[in-house]
């Protein structure tokens, strides 16, 4: 039996908007220690890994794992229906072929319950294994989004440049090119409007911009990006949940 | 030209 309540259903909600323009069918794996989700978009580009600890639940119980098949696009229509401050419990049986959604509105009583048939998802659990990266950043989730849409008008690829002194997001297009320079800095009073750099050795990729347009629907989940670059593996964008994240794993482009 | 990755090449199946 799960029974996953969060303290406000804003929280699920910005988890499933965070993600779901760029999968559809995801497997929910549910364990004791928290649930943790992964799928691969159509085209074999991106990944999604999503990790929601126990911690972000104001209750939490998993008797046995359990694995929920689910199409977004389904579980988004539920979630609306939901307001924000209601409370939302997440119920299945051990083998269910249904989750139970009650969003409960603790003030005024009110109490919506609805029913999401699961689906047989037949989906490779990929094994991430901890990459080596040569460089790492972070800044606000908000500059990285502007940067990755304002670029993506001109150009359908992005490229990524990390030296030692700055970060530079470039494009080039048919209609001209553009690129964004940043520095990193420390601000003390606000530090979730930091950018920081820590690099081994210059990097430069080049990744489809149509991914990085996917990826910034994250920000909903998070003041900051963390962002792991290496020549050798795919990039990490990473969202932090107060309790777990939701990553993304982008292949970059090749010369060929 | 630039030729686009796939992630399945740089994960193994669990």
């Amino acid at each position: 039996m799960l029974e996953a309540k969060f303290e406000e259903a804003s929280l699920f909600k910005r988890i499933i908007d965070g993600f779901k323009d760029c999968v559809q069918l995801v497997n929910f794996q549910c364990k004791e220690d928290g649930i943790i989700a992964q799928a691969v978009d159509d085209s074999r580009v991106l990944l999604v890994s999503l990790e929601i600890g126990v911690e972000a639940f104001q209750e939490y119980r998993c008797d046995r794992p359990v694995t929920l098949g689910l199409d977004l696009n389904s579980l988004s229509k539920i979630l609306r229906c939901g307001n924000n401050t209601d409370t939302l419990t997440l119920i299945a049986e051990d083998t269910p072929d249904h989750i139970g959604l009650v969003f409960e509105d603790n003030k005024k009583g009110r109490v919506a319950e609805y029913i999401l048939k699961l689906m047989d998802i037949d989906a490779d659990f990929l094994k991430i294994e901890e990459l080596e990266y040569e460089t790492t950043i972070s800044l606000p989730s908000s500059e990285f989004s502007k940067n990755v849409r304002d670029l993506s008008q001109l150009g359908d690829s992005l490229s990524i440049a990390v030296t030692k002194d700055n970060i530079k997001f470039s494009t080039e297009g048919d209609i001209g090119s553009g690129s964004v320079l940043l520095q990193p800095f420390i601000n003390m009073e606000k530090p979730q409007e930091s950018i920081k750099l820590e690099m081994e050795s210059p990097v430069d990729l080049t990744f489809g911009a149509k991914y990085l347009l996917d990826i910034v629907k994250g920000s909903v989940l998070s003041e900051t990006i963390g962002i792991r670059l290496s020549s050798e593996a795919p990039a990490l964008f990473q969202f932090d949940l107060a309790s777990g994240f939701l990553q993304f794993f982008l292949a970059p482009k090749f010369n060929e | 030209p630039l030729r686009q990755q796939s992630i399945a090449s740089f994960f193994s199946k669990k």
